[in-house]
């Protein structure tokens, strides 16, 4: 009881992790996490785009009870005042924070990421962030470009920083102020990379030489995809260095030597986001925190690199909905550590190949739609009960159930259920 | 069905479509322009899929009309290209089921 919260969603991010057995990658600091914590290998979004992703694992309503399948609209003027999880957390005791990109901005969160409803404090968006999408990768012709691929000098960047590593000072900042309140928190920290463009600091490029990157393993359109399953990727296309590919609609495909371009990148802007993750855990060490706070890991769906001749999500594909899933549970999944002893020192993805293992690690098929419920339990709250089968009238319910109970407290593994004992 | 349904918990996803061919929006319909639901039930064992009529108005989707459907068997093909639903076995079973 009385735990604290850190959440970290990260924006289209797909299980390329070395702990969910990725031999490429470099995420050291994500691994060593996972090393401390219950890893889900098989967890789904409900739907695999952002804004309608994000209000349903946050209401813990599934995007038919939300009615948003695309960006324009808050469900509570437009379905239902549905409680968020912030929300009840926040009514439960909580100083609730938000860093970030956690809910998707704009219409669908009210244009204030759902402030004050979710919210203890006005929502923390990086000043960098309205560059995003601005012409700031140098081409080889020396002028800057919108592009997809955009390894950057960060030091050319404005403000020379990236969104990113603003989220991450400010979440410091937060959890340095949390150390002298004696309040619970519940800190949500949502990071913008991998999401296109894919941006990041050009350093992170020698991690992934281009010879070692290969195509996807199955780089064409399946015989017997329907056609309506299909998602043309018309996000990229519009990106300044896909457009001067000339690519033809809906099928393309992209030249090869670029697919491998957008794959190195993806990986590449992984091992930043990982960088980020780890300044970020090693603060909650530096504060004394570590031992109080429950640390979630995820998010809002995947991602597809060049998998059936599709890129970005947009589908049903499992590259586009399955995400990495991660509890860290102080005295369930790790044991409490001495004062002043390290669970999450920093690790140079430069220098460190984590091969760390998850500490206990489940196969079984789960839905981001259980978060709501799942961190209401591990936190010690009356879980909200299961929604009736027409709930747009009902404020707290939510539509997943509590995964805990895969979680096996004893030996900090996630232990299957034995089928038939399902308590 | 190589694991698919015998009692495995179900991760749902779904994903909304304009048209039945790819066109400009097919990634991003704005709700007024959603035509076509995908409703997509998966086990650690396979994957089914079923794109049915979808009706913005209402946000009813009717799962008599069936556009397409994809059977995936993850322990045969765990990359999801080789789509077995038109084998008619399964696509009747998984239309009760679903």
């Amino acid at each position: 009881d009385g735990m604290n919260v850190l959440f970290i969603v990260v924006d289209d991010l797909r299980p390329v992790l070395g702990c969910y057995g990725d031999r490429l990658v470099r995420s050291p600091n994500i691994d060593q996490l996972a090393s401390r914590s219950a890893v889900f290998s098989s967890a789904y979004a409900q739907q695999a785009i952002c804004a309608p992703s994000r209000v349903s694992f946050l209401t813990g309503r599934r995007p038919d009870t939300t009615r948003l399948y695309d960006f324009y609209s808050y469900w509570r003027v437009h379905a239902g005042n549905y409680s968020t999880m912030p929300q009840y957390f926040k009514e439960n005791g909580y100083v609730t924070m938000s860093v970030g990109k956690v809910f998707h901005p704009g219409v669908s969160s009210n244009y204030s990421d759902d402030y004050p409803y979710s919210w203890s404090i006005p929502p923390f968006h990086p000043s960098t962030e309205k560059y995003e999408n601005d012409k700031t990768c140098r081409g080889k012709d020396g002028k800057l470009y919108a592009n997809l691929v955009c390894p950057v000098d960060v030091t050319e960047m404005p403000s020379s920083t990236l969104p990113d590593i603003q989220s991450t000072e400010e979440a410091i900042r937060l959890l340095n102020g949390m150390k002298t309140n004696k309040q619970k928190f519940f800190l949500a920290v949502g990071y913008h990379k991998p999401h296109i463009p894919l941006r990041y600091p050009q350093e992170f490029l020698k991690l992934y030489p281009l010879e070692n990157i290969t195509l996807a393993p199955d780089p064409w359109v399946p015989a017997r995809l329907p056609a309506v399953a299909y998602n043309p990727w018309t996000d990229i296309r519009q990106r300044d260095d896909v457009k001067a590919l000339n690519v033809s609609f809906p099928y393309g495909p992209l030249p090869g030597d670029f697919q491998r371009q957008i794959r190195q990148s993806y990986y590449a802007a992984v091992s930043y986001l990982d960088m980020q993750v780890g300044l970020l855990l090693n603060a909650l060490d530096d504060v004394g925190l570590s031992n109080n706070t429950i640390v979630v890991f995820t998010a809002d769906h995947g991602w597809s690199l060049g998998e059936h001749g599709e890129w970005a999500k947009y589908s049903n594909f499992d590259v586009a909905t399955r995400v990495p899933l991660m509890f860290y549970v102080p005295g369930m999944t790790a044991s409490s550590v001495r004062q002043g002893e390290r669970l999450f020192p920093y690790l140079d993805p430069f220098s460190h190949n984590s091969g760390l293992v998850p500490q206990g690690k489940s196969e079984r098929v789960v839905e981001l739609v259980s978060l709501f419920p799942t961190l209401a339990e591990l936190a010690g709250l009356p879980v909200p009960p299961l929604c009736p089968k027409a709930s747009l009238h009902v404020a707290l319910c939510t539509e997943g159930t509590s995964i805990v109970r895969y979680f096996n407290a004893s030996r900090g593994k996630v232990e299957e259920e034995k089928d038939g004992c399902e308590d | 069905t190589g694991g698919c349904v015998n009692g495995e918990p179900v991760a749902l996803s779904q994903y909304p479509r304009p048209a039945d061919t790819p066109q400009w929006n097919s990634d991003k319909p704005k709700l007024k322009d959603i035509r076509i639901m995908g409703y997509s039930m998966r086990t650690v064992g396979c994957r089914y899929t079923v794109w049915v009529g979808f009706n913005p108005n209402n946000f009813s989707a009717n799962f008599e009309d069936v556009h397409a459907g994809e059977l995936y068997v993850v322990e045969t093909d765990p990359n999801q290209d080789y789509n077995i639903y038109n084998n008619t076995a399964h696509g009747v079973l998984f239309q009760k089921l679903f």
